[in-house]
């Protein structure tokens, strides 16, 4: 455990809770993408199948059950309490599109076939492109409330950190994991737009418009 | 050592 990790542990769990924080105390998920929720739902379910199997510390068990819980609270929040504010006009992306691509990929190249490997692949694969439903209805919309931009904001920053916390892991241990860094990069290069806008527009007060 | 090491992060 390095800063770089635990900075990006921490960020991922603070956007985690400005989602839920923004859906319960506005009682409305509008703006959200629940498609991306499923993703993301969808990935911490097949990479923490090893809860029970693996134990690698208290820490790494809670944090865990923590992602899945939230996971799983957000979309109840989206999908059945607040579920009339749920904007699915603007959230068309095809769910299979990208499943179906992390799964097929997950099968060819994994360090190792067999269930456990193929899924924990599959949700690597899977969360670098989790987010694409969520920037396309951004997109579609053409803004984002500014609580959402601070969501993507800190979402994104997470697996920038972890690529420090993977250079600095080459570095001081000799550690690599190609499937988990390359997959890791392709998640972040998706959100430099977006930190572009999020740094030029909203840091300064500004409404995240995206240029017409 | 690189694979597997991984399941160490989250």
């Amino acid at each position: 455990m390095n800063i770089f990790r635990l900075g990006g542990d921490l960020a991922h769990l603070l956007a985690i809770i400005i989602l839920l924080l923004k859906i319960w105390t506005t009682r409305s998920c509008a703006g959200i993408s629940g498609k991306s929720q499923i993703l993301f739902a969808l990935t911490f379910t097949a990479r923490y199948l090893d809860l029970f199997t693996n134990f690698v510390s208290v820490y790494n068990s809670v944090m865990k059950v923590v992602y899945l819980a939230a996971a799983y609270a957000t979309l109840y929040l989206m999908y059945v309490k607040f579920k009339a504010t749920y904007d699915h006009n603007h959230d068309t992306f095809r769910l299979e599109f990208l499943i179906l691509p992390a799964a097929g990929l997950a099968l060819i190249i994994n360090h190792e076939f067999s269930i456990i490997e193929v899924m924990w692949t599959f949700s690597i694969y899977l969360e670098a492109v989790a987010i694409l439903p969520q920037l396309f209805m951004v997109s579609k919309t053409g803004e984002a409330e500014s609580i959402t931009s601070h969501y993507l904001f800190a979402l994104g920053s997470y697996r920038a950190l972890y690529i420090v916390n993977w250079v600095y892991r080459y570095y001081s241990e000799g550690f690599y994991d190609m499937i988990a860094t390359l997959a890791g990069v392709v998640q972040t290069v998706l959100y430099c737009d977006f930190f572009y806008l999020y740094i030029t527009k909203v840091l300064k007060g500004k409404k995240l418009q995206l240029p017409a | 050592r690189a694979s597997h090491a991984s399941k160490d992060e989250l």
